[in-house]
């Protein structure tokens, strides 16, 4: 049996809302110590990880490991017909055909209740090692957003260099060209508009715009997103939950 | 123009 409650539906519809646009399918592995997901993008280009620790949720119990594969979809379907301060409550047997998400208002007396049928999803379950990475960037989400949006106006690719003092986003494209240029700053009154940079070996990567634009939207998720960079490993953006993290694992563009 | 890398190339099936 499965029982898990959120304190707000507003997070797991964030959460959803963070990378439904990138992958269709995924499979949510519930465990007694939480809930993680994986999935890859179509184009086998971007990697899903997410992982819900118990923290996350007002109440959990899983008594039973339980695979619970959905179309993000159609959950987004449901997800949409509850109200972001309604509780949201998961619920599941041991050999589930469906779903239970319930939303309660505590104050309204109102519940609502839907279920969504699951999925048999054929996928395969990654490995994840502990990458090494040559620069790790903390910024505000919302800045890696906007340039990332602005700069893909121009381009299908966006380069990302990073030397000791300097982040510089560089878009060509046949319009014309952009650049932005960071630096990191500690800001003491709002710590969380400080752009953080450690780095170990300068780096220089390209990647497709069109992911990027997928990444950002985690941004609801997290004010922060923290980027590692490696010219021998896919980049890793991630965003904080309270528990856990949603992480994006992006392959770049190389030149031949 | 730079090629697209495949995200398999790096990571293998648990």
């Amino acid at each position: 049996m499965l029982e898990a409650k959120f304190a707000e539906a507003s997070l797991f519809k964030r959460i959803i809302d963070g990378f439904k646009d990138c992958v269709s399918l995924v499979n949510f592995q519930c465990k007694e110590d939480g809930i993680i997901a994986q999935a890859v993008d179509d184009s086998r280009v971007l990697l899903v990880s997410l992982e819900i620790g118990v923290e996350a949720f007002q109440e959990y119990r899983c008594d039973h490991p339980v695979t619970l594969g959905m179309d993000l979809g159609s959950l987004s379907k449901i997800l949409r017909c509850g109200n972001n301060s309604d509780t949201l409550t998961l619920i599941a047997d041991d050999k589930p055909d469906s779903i239970l998400l319930l939303f309660e208002d505590t104050q309204r007396e109102r519940i609502a209740e839907y279920s969504l049928k699951l999925m048999d999803i054929d996928a395969d379950f990654l490995k994840i090692e502990d990458l090494q990475y040559d620069t790790t960037l903390m910024m505000p989400s919302t800045e890696f957003s906007k340039v990332v949006k602005d700069l893909s106006q121009l381009t299908d690719s966006i380069n990302i260099m990073v030397t000791k003092e300097t982040i510089k986003f560089v878009a060509e494209g046949e319009i014309g060209t952009g650049s932005v240029i960071l630096k990191p700053v500690m800001d003491m009154e709002k710590p969380a508009e400080s752009i953080k940079l450690e780095m170990d070996q300068p780096v220089d990567l390209t990647f497709g715009a069109k992911y990027l634009l997928d990444i950002v939207k985690g941004s609801a998720l997290s004010d922060r997103i923290g980027i590692r960079l490696s010219s021998e490993a896919p980049a890793l953006f991630q965003f904080d939950l309270s528990s856990g993290f949603l992480q994006f694992f992006l392959a770049p563009k190389f030149n031949d | 123009k730079p090629r697209q890398k495949s995200i398999c190339t790096f990571f293998s099936s648990a």
